[in-house]
Order: structure tokens, then C-alpha cells, then sequence
């Protein structure tokens, strides 16, 4: 058995609005539209009543085919890199989830053993500084931090300066939201990135956005160079199409998925979870 | 002949209607994609798609309009029918409570909010109603401080303390203040403590206005999420945020269309000075890019 080759433009039509209900960029909608196209004459079943199941091992198969190697397993990394301190940066626009993803990651390494400082490179918003403080108190994590107005690059510099000094595992350096498109703010990072010289610069996206993650991510790549991203939020539902999207179309593999505003909830990033959530 | 020309003349505009009927169908196809890239809701894109379309071949093109500009027009005027009557919030003494998901920017909106009526001559006061979040009292007491404005808060806030707060707040500012706008936490439709926290602080605050904040880059979950906070609290106002950035907004088609109520006020920067009042043509003309 077949699917109608009649059938085949209806049907590619559905999976794409599938995906795009989901928040997956309309550009990689589009791309994985266009591998079911290729896909779906290949199907053979012995009934017609399991074309659907078929159709969706396919869309499944294509879906994590594009996510192959997009995990980026941060303990491992931490691990197979001995140099010390590491110094990761986390970088946004406004309100995606950094400042908190930071506290996550900390108490995290806290859990596997290794040790934090923060960096309080939000120098500019409305207790921004006291925010990572208090999370810092709560977890018995070190934050460094300069008085408000002051130069965010100087107090990642200082931050590293006193992992080294204090012997710590890592440097967790956070920055202040910014809209991609402001290049003034984007020149600001890109002066943070010379001075603190990350091993690794995180982008946090929020899985609540939809085609502007894309967006988002590239530019954020263009500025600073971005090794990894986080997705939060995802436990609002939020079907995190935009993790396929910013995994796929920038190509850049993602490190953990934020599931909450608690200390624990964040989860290494999962293809199969993930896909299972599109499907739900 | 006349009955050959009759029929020369009849093909031919046989043929426009083709050519017509086609390119319509081109330019529909495109404004759909541009509506889905705008983050419209799936649903309502198709819903839209499908109205133009039926409206474009049979409506009339006004005299010396091009295909695209017929269809232009007719997506011009369901996005202006999607968002519904414009309105701005009175300057007159009132209850403002902000709700919204996590990050939007209702506590830097409750700041812009207090320099723009105080610009207009009134008092307002601001009270810290979200106690989840870690530095919650120190940013928005902050922002008061920035604004020079009467504050109400509690750095001790326990998580169960929200309603108490709003009532001690609305009480001691409202005899001092014309307006007094309540900033609650972050929060989502499945989280069922924190709905019941937000109809709690509804039922204290009596607001004369309940603004969902939302974010331009938010795209499909617009809908849902708009739907379920008005159920909770009967939204009366929608305040889109961050335009300043690459995002088309469609979502807050949905915010609109779920709450039945429309966009007052826009933010457009991180600063307390960057909102503006709703502009649907500028809006519209962004949306479609
Ligand atoms: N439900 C949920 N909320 C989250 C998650 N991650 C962050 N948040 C919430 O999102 C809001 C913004 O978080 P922040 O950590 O302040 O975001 P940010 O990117 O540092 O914000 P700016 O510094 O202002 O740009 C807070 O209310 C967080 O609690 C998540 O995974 N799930
Ligand atoms: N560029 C830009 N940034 C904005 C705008 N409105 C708010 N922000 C920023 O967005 C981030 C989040 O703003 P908040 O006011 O903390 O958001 P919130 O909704 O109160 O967040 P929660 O209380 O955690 O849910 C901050 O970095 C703000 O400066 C805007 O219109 N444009
Ligand atoms: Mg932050
Ligand atoms: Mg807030």
C-alpha cells in the first residue's frame, strides 16, 4: 500500500501546519515540508489504516535526523576540558530566562561537584544585581559584582580574576537583555566577549517565541560566537518548536531545556522528548 | 463582424479574470506566509486566508486598483476588524492591575506607566505585588524611585502573601495617589497556585483596569495564554511589549481576539520613557512587512 500520490500535497500541507503550531520557524517548517516530500512516495504498508502511523515514523525520523548531534552535553564538556576556571557567558534578549538559567546551572555543577562564581554582568536593569545576589545566597554560590551603572567587562574580569584566584571550577557570566537589533547594546557585547574571553558562550532563548527565535540566535552568533543554547519556559506548554528552529537553522546544539523557575528544573536537552511534546 | 469582435472582446476579459483570479491566489498564498512569519496564530492565519480570499474574487477592485492593491486593502481591513476599536485608558483616578507570562515586561511597564500619567498630572503609586521572584520589591522600588513614586511592598513577602499585600498597598495609596498600579508575578495557564494567586489579587484589588502585558517575540502560545488569564480576571486592556526589536507581533492578533480586548499601549525600549500609545496602521504595516 501506498499513499495517493493525489493525497501527497494535502498532506504535506497538514505537517507543515503541525509544525508551525508548534512555533517551529516558518523557514525549517518549510525545509522538513520539503524531506517529507522526498519521504512519503517511499512508504510501503500492508493496510491502508497504517499509512498514519507511517507518516508519522517519517516525520519523526526526518525531525530527528535534523537534531542528530544537536545535544551539546555541557557535564561532559566540563569534564573533557581541564583547563580552570571555565568561563561560560549567557547571552539574550530581554527576559529569556538568563539570570535564572544561570542560578540552574549553578546549583547544577553544585550537585556534580564543581564549583561556581557568578558574575553580575547585568550592570544596567532594576535589580539586576540583587536578583543574582539573592540566588547566589540561596545556593552558597560567590557573586561578583560592581556597583550599578559600572562596566560589565570589568566585572567579568574581576569575576575570573577571583575564580583563579579562589581555585574554582567555573565563572557563570551574566549579561543584560538586549534587543539584537540594537547595535550599540550588541557592540557593548561584543567588548564583554574580548575582555572575558569565554570558553563557552551560552544563548538562552525563550520557547515562548515563535520565528523570531531565529532571528535572535543568528545575530547573537554574528556579535559573540555562540557554542550552545538554552531553551526556557518549556514547561509552559510551550510546544519548543523554537528549539528545533534554533538548533536546525543556526546550527547550534542545545544544552539544557529550563522547565521551571526552581533550582532543579532544568533538564539536558532530549531529541526524543522533545519531538514526543511536538507530537503530543 | 460585431458578433466576432463581440466575442474578441469577451475572451479577452474571460482571460483577465483568469489572469486575475490566479495572481490573486499568488498574493493570497504570500500574505498567508507573511501572516504565519508575523507569528499569527495558525489558526486564525487560515480563518484570514480564507476571508480575504473569498472577499478579493468577489469584491469589486476599486476603480484603477491593481490585483495586489485590491487584496492589500481587503487584509488591511480584517487586520483593522482583528483589532477592533481602539482605545486609550482614561486620565482619571483608577486601579491598574498588570498580569502576564514570565518576562513580558509588566514590572518595567508598571514604571513607564507611572511616568506617563504622572506627565499628565496625576499621582500614581505602585504596589509590589509579585513575591516569587528574587528581587522583585528591589527592582520595582527601584523603578519607583526613578519615577519618584509612592511605593507599597514587602521584601519579606512570604509565596502566600500576594493578596495581603495588595490590600495593605491599595489602602494606604489610595487616598495619596489618583492611580495605583499593581504589578503581580509571572505565571501560566497551567499553573493552577498561581491563577488562583492572580484571581486572589483580583478579588482584593477590584481594578478598574486588568492589562495583559505581552511580548512581540511570543508566537503560538499567544492565544492560549491570553485566553485562560481572561478567563481568570476579564482582561480590558492589552499592552504589546518590546516592538523595538525584530518582532512582527502577531500574537497580539490573538491577544485581542481571545480577550476582546484591545492594544493600549505599546512598549518600545527599555527605558521608562519608551511606551507609546497604540498605532494600528503602524502596527499593521510592520505585521505584513
Ligand atoms: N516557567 C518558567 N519560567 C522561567 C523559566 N526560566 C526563566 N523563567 C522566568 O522568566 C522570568 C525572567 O527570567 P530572568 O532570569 O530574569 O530573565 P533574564 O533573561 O535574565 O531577563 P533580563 O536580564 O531582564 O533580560 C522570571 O520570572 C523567571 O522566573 C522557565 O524555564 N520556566
Ligand atoms: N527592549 C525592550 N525591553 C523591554 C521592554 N519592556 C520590558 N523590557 C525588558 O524586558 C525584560 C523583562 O522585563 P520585566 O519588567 O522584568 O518583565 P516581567 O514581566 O515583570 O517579568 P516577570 O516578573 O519575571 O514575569 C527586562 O530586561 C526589561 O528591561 C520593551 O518594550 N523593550
Ligand atoms: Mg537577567
Ligand atoms: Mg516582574
Amino acid at each position: 500500500y501506498q499513499i495517493d500520490p493525489e493525497r501527497v500535497e494535502d498532506l504535506l500541507w497538514d505537517l507543515e501546519l503541525v509544525l508551525l503550531e508548534a512555533d517551529v520557524a516558518q523557514e525549517v517548517a518549510r525545509e522538513l515540508r520539503d524531506e517529507m516530500e522526498r519521504r512519503l512516495p517511499r512508504i510501503r504498508v500492508d493496510a491502508k489504516s497504517e499509512v498514519p502511523q507511517a507518516v508519522e515514523s517519517e516525520l519523526t525520523s526526518a525531525i530527528r535526523s535534523l537534531l542528530e548531534g544537536r545535544s551539546f552535553k555541557f557535564d561532559e564538556w566540563l569534564l573533557t576540558e581541564d583547563e580552570r576556571p571555565l568561563t561560560v557567558m549567557f547571552v539574550g534578549v530581554n527576559g529569556t530566562g538568563k539570570t535564572t538559567t544561570i542560578a540552574r546551572v549553578a546549583h547544577r555543577m553544585k550537585e556534580l561537584g564543581f564549583s561556581s562564581v557568578l558574575a553580575a554582568g547585568d550592570t544596567y536593569r532594576a535589580g539586576a544585581i540583587e536578583q543574582l545576589k539573592q540566588h547566589g545566597d540561596k545556593l552558597g554560590v560567590r557573586v561578583v559584582n560592581h556597583e550599578p551603572g559600572s562596566d560589565a567587562a570589568a566585572v567579568a574580569f574581576d569575576a575570573i580574576d577571583h575564580a583563579e584566584s579562589r581555585k574554582k571550577d567555573l565563572v557563570l557570566v551574566d549579561t543584560a537583555g538586549r534587543m539584537q537589533t540594537d547595535s550599540n547594546l550588541m557592540d557593548e557585547l561584543a567588548k564583554i566577549d574580548r575582555v572575558a574571553d569565554p570558553d563557552l558562550t551560552i544563548f538562552v532563548g525563550d520557547s515562548l517565541a515563535g520565528n523570531d527565535a531565529i532571528e535572535q540566535a543568528k545575530e547573537f552568533d554574528k556579535a559573540v560566537g555562540v557554542d550552545a543554547s538554552v531553551l526556557t519556559k518549556v514547561d509552559t506548554d510551550a510546544k519548543g518548536g523554537a528549539a528545533l528552529s534554533i538548533a536546525h537553522a543556526v546550527g547550534k546544539p542545545v544544552a539544557y531545556l529550563g522547565v521551571g523557575e526552581g533550582y532543579d528544573d532544568l533538564i539536558p536537552f532530549d531529541p526524543d522528548w522533545m519531538i514526543e511534546r511536538i507530537f503530543e | 463582424s460585431l458578433s466576432e469582435n463581440l466575442r474578441d472582446t469577451l475572451a479577452k476579459v474571460a482571460n483577465a479574470n483568469r489572469v486575475d483570479e490566479d495572481l490573486i491566489e499568488e498574493i493570497v498564498r504570500e500574505i498567508q506566509r507573511a501572516l504565519l512569519q508575523a507569528d499569527v496564530n495558525v489558526k486564525l492565519a487560515l480563518q484570514m486566508t480564507r476571508s480575504i480570499k473569498e472577499r478579493a474574487l468577489e469584491e469589486e477592485p476599486a476603480a484603477g486598483a491593481s490585483p495586489r492593491e485590491h487584496v492589500i486593502r481587503i487584509v488591511h481591513d480584517e487586520l483593522v476588524q482583528v483589532l477592533g476599536e481602539s482605545r486609550e485608558i482614561e486620565l482619571k483616578p483608577q486601579t491598574i492591575m498588570l498580569v502576564g507570562l514570565y518576562g513580558q515586561g509588566k514590572t518595567t511597564t508598571a514604571g513607564k506607566l507611572a511616568q506617563y500619567f504622572q506627565q499628565r498630572g496625576l499621582q500614581v503609586g505602585l504596589v509590589a505585588a509579585d513575591v516569587h521572584r528574587p528581587a522583585a520589591y528591589d527592582q520595582l522600588q527601584q523603578i519607583s524611585d526613578q519615577v519618584d513614586a509612592p511605593f507599597y511592598g514587602d521584601k519579606e513577602a512570604g509565596d502566600d502573601d500576594a493578596a495581603k499585600i495588595v490590600d495593605e498597598g491599595l489602602a494606604e495609596l489610595r487616598d495619596r495617589t489618583d492611580i495605583q498600579i499593581v504589578d503581580t508575578s509571572g505565571r501560566h495557564s497551567l499553573e493552577d497556585d498561581l491563577i488562583q494567586e492572580m484571581e486572589d489579587v483580583f478579588e482584593v484589588a477590584d481594578p478598574d483596569e486588568k492589562i495583559l502585558v505581552i511580548d512581540a517575540t511570543v508566537g503560538q502560545q499567544a492565544g492560549p495564554q491570553a485566553e485562560a488569564f481572561n478567563d481568570a480576571v476579564d482582561v480590558s486592556g492589552v499592552i504589546l511589549t518590546k516592538i523595538d526589536g525584530s518582532a512582527k507581533g502577531g500574537g497580539a492578533l490573538s491577544a485581542v481576539s481571545e480577550t476582546g480586548a484591545p492594544i493600549v499601549f505599546v512598549g518600545t525600549g527599555e527605558d521608562l520613557a519608551d511606551i507609546e500609545t497604540f498605532d494600528a496602521e503602524r502596527f499593521i504595516s510592520r505585521l505584513l512587512g
